[in-house]
């Protein structure tokens, strides 16, 4: 039998639902919605009963399609890249960079390399003092500059510094700013022009709704990321903004944070993100 | 005269006139549309679906039918956000509750700076013993503005009860105590607990909810379990300064039946202010 817009139109509007239930934007909902709809038509199926699990399966495969664009393996980026490595983590206010950077830290830490921690967040009340707390709890060395110092310069430091000492990865942890403030995101600019990160991570947190688009779409037209981390995923999230953050950036989520201590972090599953979305 | 009797039974005409099903659910759509991506919970959109087509069905036409749908809805979401919460400038316990790096901690400097331009001496207690450098944040937040600030480095006491009561008993003389705690959801139980105990042993006559802008679809679930904790008296939304629309807020005020009190719009201590219903409506639906 064939399917036609009458047998899938109900098992994609229930999917649509729990979709934008779980926290998946709508304007990633509307645009892939019409294409799985479009590629279900004229399908030929042997059973008509079959029908909903085929629809169920084909917006998984969209889905996983999403989640698979430009794909890479952290580790072995890591494993690859010429020393030191740079890695330089941006975002919204209070969305976890710094947790997520004491996270990443000791994961690299416990895989052996050698880190130091940018704090380049110069500007919010306690920032230094918070990252350098993590970094004592994990033994690993800070690089600070004083209160409303340039943080392009302790970035610039830290990397001077780990080239130096022969240190594998600088982490550098930068303040927390809206898309909408120009004057932000061209300081975040200038940080990456003049410290030419190898890699830059977007940190966002699982329990924003659409906004997650719009500001996830933005750091990447105005800085250039090269992969997110979805944060905050233990808050009973279904966690439907990494497809709306993969999907407007075309970039991949990495990992997941699950919490607020220091193993609290898992690396991206898209298949079994998507079985959990729509499983 | 003809033309005047003419124009006075097109008036008629047109203020009999109803709007036609098929042009009401088409606006709808549109509606529903602009609220599940000002983010509104979707179960409430249908629900406000339902009530605008309805009114617009049976009311009177007297705008053009896209402004008739319009002002219906905007009428039904300033009757879910309610009035400004309204905090009195009289001496009280604030106590500062929400989800993890939700703007707690700016807002009660934010709030302190509030009372004291309003000519009373608030003063701050740090209850988060959880957060690296918690402390630091807010006493340097409150040395700005000198505001006096107690955490457990004023008292020697590690247990968060015993902190909260050493800093009322020391700040007795002061009008508003602002006490700020530990970002926690509603899958820790023993952290809702623990915002439950804090409230039962210092009853502070405000239990305000600091929500982010941008929170998705689990703002109702969220308020909820801090409403079911210590009872939420009131709502701060932070972040207005980004793109989102806070319709979060809305399901937070129906969870906590309470309403907004104040807007964070920005990262200095001044980028406060007084929520305003209308301008927040207008602002949601773009
Ligand atoms: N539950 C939970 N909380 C998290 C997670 N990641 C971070 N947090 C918490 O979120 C809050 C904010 O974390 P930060 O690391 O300070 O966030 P930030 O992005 O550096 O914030 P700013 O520098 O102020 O922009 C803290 O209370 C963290 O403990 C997570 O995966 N789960
Ligand atoms: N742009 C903007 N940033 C804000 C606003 N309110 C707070 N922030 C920022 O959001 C981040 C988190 O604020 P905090 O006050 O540390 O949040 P918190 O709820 O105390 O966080 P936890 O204690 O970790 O749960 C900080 O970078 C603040 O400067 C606001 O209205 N606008
Ligand atoms: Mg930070
Ligand atoms: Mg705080």
């Amino acid at each position: 039998t064939i399917l036609d817009e009458g047998d899938v139109k109900t098992p994609l509007e229930e999917l649509e639902l729990a979709l934008l239930e779980s926290d998946t934007a709508l304007a990633v909902v509307e645009e892939l919605i019409p294409r799985v709809k479009a590629n279900l038509i004229g399908k030929k199926v042997s059973r008509r009963e079959d029908t909903h699990e085929i629809v169920t399966d084909a917006l998984k495969e969209a889905l996983l399609e999403i989640l698979s664009c430009n794909n890479f393996d952290f580790d072995e980026f890591v494993e690859s890249s010429d020393k030191p490595v740079n890695i330089t983590f941006v975002g919204i206010n209070g969305t976890g960079k710094t947790t997520t950077i004491a996270k990443i830290a000791k994961r690299l830490f416990d895989a052996g390399y050698s880190v130091v921690i940018a704090s380049a967040d110069t500007y919010r009340a306690g920032a230094t003092e918070q990252i350098e707390e993590h970094a004592s709890r994990l033994g690993l060395k800070v690089i600070k500059h004083q209160y409303g110092a340039d943080p392009a310069a302790v970035v610039y430091d830290a990397v001077k510094y780990a080239k130096a000492n022969h240190k594998d990865v600088v982490l550098a942890d930068t303040a927390g700013r809206m898309h909408t403030s120009v004057n932000l995101m061209e300081q975040l600019r200038k940080i990456c022009r003049v410290t030419k990160p190898d890699m830059v991570l977007f940190v966002d947190e699982a329990i924003a709704g659409n906004d997650a688009v719009e500001r996830a779409k933005r750091f990447d037209e105005l800085i250039g990321i090269d992969a997110s981390i979805l944060t905050k995923v233990d808050m009973d999230v279904k966690g439907g903004a990494a497809i709306s953050i993969a999907y407007s950036t075309s970039k991949p989520i990495i990992f997941m944070g699950t919490g607020q201590g220091y193993d609290d972090l898992e690396k991206f599953d898209p298949k079994k993100f998507v079985e959990r979305l729509i499983g | 005269n003809l033309s005047s009797a003419l124009k006075k039974s097109v008036k008629k005409i047109v203020a009999s006139k109803r709007i036609d099903k098929r042009t009401v659910d088409e606006l709808v759509k549109d509606l529903q549309r602009a609220l599940i991506q000002a983010d509104v919970r979707i179960s409430l959109v249908k629900e406000l679906s339902n009530r605008v087509r309805e009114r617009a069905l049976t009311e009177k036409l007297v705008l053009n039918p896209r402004e008739h749908v319009i002002k219906i809805l905007y009428e039904e979401l300033i009757g879910i956000l309610g009035k400004s919460v309204d905090i009195p400038l009289v001496p009280q316990k604030i106590m500062m509750v929400g989800l993890n790096g939700s703007g707690k901690t700016s807002s009660c400097a934010k709030l302190a700076r509030y009372f004291q331009k309003k000519g009373l001496k608030p003063a701050v207690i740090c209850a988060d013993i959880y957060r690296p450098a918690a402390s630091d944040q807010l006493k340097q937040l409150c040395a700005r503005i000198n505001v006096p600030f107690f955490d457990s480095n004023s008292c020697g006491q590690k247990d968060v009860i015993e902190i909260v009561k050493a800093g009322v008993k020391e700040f007795s003389r002061y009008d508003v105590l602002i006490i700020d705690t530990a970002g926690r959801h509603a899958l820790e139980s023993d952290m809702i607990d623990e915002i439950r105990r804090i409230g039962a042993e210092i009853n502070p006559e405000q239990r305000l909810l600091v929500l982010d802008a941008s929170i998705g679809q689990q703002a109702s679930v969220q308020a909820k379990a801090f409403d079911e904790a210590i009872g939420i008296t009131g709502i701060i939304i932070t972040k207005m300064d980004g793109t989102a629309k806070g319709g979060g807020a809305l399901s937070a005020v129906a969870e906590t039946d309470s309403g907004i009190a104040f807007l964070g719009t920005g990262e200095r201590v001044e980028d406060f202010e007084r929520f305003e219903p209308d301008r927040f409506v207008s602002r949601l639906l773009g």
